[in-house]
């Protein structure tokens, strides 16, 4: 099912 | 000083239950702009962003913006304590360690007062991009929450895939496989009841079913949800709260290893 990434991968803290 | 008033106090006790198994504690954020939360679930798979616009209110007044560290689970068990047709209002002291909920009954003929401890909560606010999606599918809620349970009944993961066709989801298990595919309809006879896909480019994704169960929880929210996807973003399913904002869920994706 391939490997879980997470929402921080994509969108950055402000 | 915070006081807002909601007439329709049964959305507050839905979108509790629609976020508080995703999320433990989460800052509620208050405004000019309205009542919003920002949360991500422990494991930093999944966020959950909330807007209850001011003007949604029959009274909203927020002094100066405001940040309310809450239990989910306490908040849900505060609400729970309101009627469905209660008239519900949160109010908070500048500086106070506490939140009141109060609930009215429609005939105000009974007035409860629950009082609930603020908490501290460390969490990071993430700057989400307007982002062009590759496809956006428009369906029941009702249907996307139906097709989520019994696809997690045989797989763990769901892919989802945007054609010309339609929209395909699919799982595999032990036991099998299951392949459920929605095509474009917009002759109903209600505009909810519509299956409705802009489609830029194909696009196909890999989601944890748990999580995408766990979004379902907002189905009383809103008759239709909207599912944005792009190749290279977290998936986005969105509940629109009538006349008042939304619940957004983002879910990161499953990538190649």
């Amino acid at each position: 099912g391939g490997k879980q990434s997470t929402i921080t991968n994509f969108f950055r803290k402000v | 000083m915070l006081e807002l008033r909601l007439v329709q106090g049964s959305l507050l006790k839905k979108v509790l239950e629609a976020i508080r198994e995703l999320v433990t504690d989460a800052n509620f954020d208050c405004s000019a702009t309205g009542f919003s939360l920002q949360a991500m679930d422990s494991s930093h798979v999944a966020l959950v962003a909330l807007l209850l616009r001011s003007e949604g209110f029959e009274h909203y007044r927020c002094d100066r913006n405001l940040s309310m560290g809450m239990n989910l689970n306490n908040v849900s068990k505060m609400l729970r304590c309101a009627g469905n047709n209660d008239i519900i209002t949160v109010k908070a002291d500048d500086g106070s360690d506490t939140v009141t909920f109060m609930f009215e009954s429609p005939n105000q003929d009974k007035i409860a007062d629950f009082e609930m401890k603020l908490m501290d909560i460390d969490s990071e606010h993430l700057g989400i991009p307007d982002a062009e999606y590759q496809a956006i599918v428009r369906m029941p809620s009702s249907e996307f929450a139906r097709i989520c349970k019994d696809l997690s009944s045989i797989g763990d993961t769901v892919i989802i895939s945007v054609t010309k066709e339609g929209v395909k989801f699919s799982t595999a298990g032990d036991i099998g496989t299951a392949n459920i595919v929605c095509r474009q309809n917009k002759t109903v006879d209600k505009p909810e009841e519509a299956t409705i896909i802009e489609m830029q480019e194909p696009v196909s994704l890999t989601f944890a079913l748990r999580y995408m169960n766990s979004f379902t929880k907002a189905t009383p929210l809103s008759e239709t949800v909207t599912i944005s996807l792009s190749s290279d973003l977290p998936v986005v399913v969105e509940y629109k709260i009538a006349e008042m904002g939304y619940i957004r869920f983002y879910l990161a994706p499953k990538i190649e290893e």
